[in-house]
């Protein structure tokens, strides 16, 4: 494992305690999209089935546990918090996530590594994971104010991302057979749609101000 | 080799 996947696997960790902390501490799950946590719950629990028959490292392990534990966790908040769940912007937050799990899934169908049950989630995992953030950038659109632990959360999200885009330009040049371009492409086209945020979390950094989004 | 026949990455 190299430095940057490392890293990448940190701000991801990173990004979900954040949200746990905000909802924890405010009680509050404003501005944060239910959907999009839903997606992540989905998408953790499609590619880590893999969890009893497939033994990559202890390290592994453990993360995949976490990650399914912490997003169902925070879905749990959102969903059976009787004070959480007041707090929730369902009128803001109406993006149809049926229809990006069912493109997902036709993706999947078509376009995978081998015709296997697990490979075909794992591809799905993948698709879905790419275009999971998007109920919550819609969300926060319309929401217009983005307060500070969300904006972290994905700030955090983003740079998971674009670590693990310097991780695969790196394993493309250090290892003889490296070649997942399923998992390349979906990530690419994941770290665009984060460029718009990025650009006015950045603005908000430099001017010191608090970080606001164009309707 | 271990890495073209399992997804290694999280």
């Amino acid at each position: 494992m190299n430095i940057f996947r490392f890293a990448g696997d940190m701000t991801h960790l990173i990004s979900i305690l954040v949200l746990l902390l905000k909802i924890y501490a405010t009680k509050s799950c404003s501005g944060i999209s239910r959907k999009t946590q839903e997606l992540y719950a989905l998408v953790f629990l499609a590619r880590y089935v893999d969890i009893f028959t497939e033994f990559i490292s202890v390290y592994n392990t453990i993360m995949k546990i976490v990650f399914i534990a912490s997003t169902l966790a925070i879905v749990w908040c959102m969903r059976g918090h009787r004070v959480v769940r007041r707090s929730y912007d369902k009128e803001l937050d109406t993006f149809r996530h049926y229809f990006l799990i069912a493109a997902s899934l036709v993706l999947a169908l078509l376009v995978h590594e081998k015709f296997t049950f697990q490979e075909i989630l794992w591809a799905f995992s993948i698709y879905l994971e790419a275009v999971a953030i998007l109920p919550q950038l819609v969300l926060l659109q319309r929401s217009g104010n983005v307060d500070n632990l969300t904006g972290q959360y994905v700030f955090f999200l983003g740079a998971y991302r674009g670590l693990y885009i310097l991780n695969w330009i790196y394993r493309y040049f250090t290892e003889p057979h490296f070649s997942r371009w399923i998992a390349c492409v979906s990530g690419l086209v994941q770290t665009a749609l984060y460029a718009d945020f990025f650009y006015y979390y950045f603005l908000s950094w430099k001017n010191n101000a608090k970080l606001k989004l164009p309707a | 080799d271990q890495e073209s026949k399992a997804h290694d990455e999280l």
